[in-house]
C-alpha cells in the first residue's frame, strides 16, 4: 500500500 | 472529512478538561500520573518526525507541538502538586499503582514485530500508536479501584476515548473516499476503543444521566 509510512494523522 | 476533525476537537477538549480540573481545583485526585507519563512518551516518539522537517500541514504542526507540550506540561503540574498539595499527591501515588513495566515491554517487542519499515523513526511511531492503545490501563485500573471519580476527571477520560473511537469512522471513511488502508491504525484504534467500552457503558449510563459516577 503506497500510503504505509505516511503518517498524516494525529 | 467530519469524523477526524471531531475526533481531534474531542482530543484537545479531553486535554483542556483536564488542565483545568488540575488548575482549578488544585488537586490531582483520581488522575494517574503514569497515564500522563505514557502520554509524553506516546507524543514523543509519534512526532520525530517533526524534527525531519517534512511537514503535512500547519494544522497537523501545530497539533503534534500542542500534544507534545501540553503532555509535559500535566506531569509539570502534577509533579507541582507534590509541593502545593502534598495531601492530594500523596493520595494520588497511592492508588496509582499500575506495574507499566507490563505495558512498555510488550509495546516495544508489538513495534519490532509490526511495523512498516525497519527504521528508527517507523519502530518508534509504530512503538507510540501501540503504546497510545493501552496508556489509559493505569488510569482505568485507578479507577476501578477507588471506584468513584469526579465528574471531571470521567468528562476527561470519556472525551479521550470518544477520540480514538471517532478515527475508526474516519478510516473507513478514509478507505472509501481514498483506497487508504492503515492496518495498524486501524488495529490499535480498536484495541483502544475496546479497553474504553466499559467504561463508556458506565459513562452512559450514571454521568450523562446525572448520577455521578460510581462502580456497581
Amino acid at each position: 500500500n503506497e500510503n504505509k509510512g505516511t503518517h498524516d494523522e494525529l | 472529512n467530519i469524523f477526524r476533525i471531531l475526533a481531534d476537537l474531542s482530543h484537545l477538549a479531553s486535554i483542556v478538561i483536564l488542565l483545568e480540573t488540575i488548575r482549578k481545583a488544585r488537586q490531582i485526585d483520581g488522575i494517574s500520573l503514569k497515564t500522563q507519563i505514557l502520554y509524553v512518551l506516546v507524543f514523543c516518539t509519534r512526532y520525530l518526525d517533526l524534527l525531519t522537517f517534512r511537514w503535512t500541514s500547519l494544522y497537523n504542526t501545530l497539533m503534534k507541538f500542542f500534544f507534545i507540550g501540553t503532555s509535559v506540561y500535566v506531569v509539570k503540574l502534577m509533579q507541582d502538586c507534590k509541593l502545593t498539595n502534598p495531601v492530594s499527591y500523596k493520595d494520588m501515588m497511592f492508588r496509582d499503582t499500575f506495574q507499566i513495566k507490563y505495558l512498555l515491554g510488550p509495546c516495544a517487542l508489538l513495534a519490532l514485530v509490526f511495523n512498516y519499515k525497519f527504521t528508527v523513526l517507523e519502530l518508534c511511531w509504530s512503538f507510540s500508536i501501540w503504546l497510545e492503545s493501552v496508556a489509559i490501563l493505569p488510569q482505568l485500573f485507578m479507577l476501578s479501584r477507588s471506584g468513584k471519580a469526579s465528574t471531571l476527571t470521567t468528562h476527561y477520560i470519556f472525551a479521550l476515548g470518544l477520540y480514538r473511537a471517532l478515527y475508526i469512522p474516519n478510516w473507513i471513511w478514509r478507505y472509501y473516499s481514498e483506497n487508504r488502508l492503515e492496518k495498524l491504525s486501524i488495529f490499535t484504534g480498536l484495541l483502544q476503543t475496546a479497553l474504553y467500552s466499559d467504561f463508556f457503558y458506565i459513562y452512559y449510563r450514571k454521568v450523562m444521566k446525572g448520577r455521578g459516577f460510581e462502580l456497581p
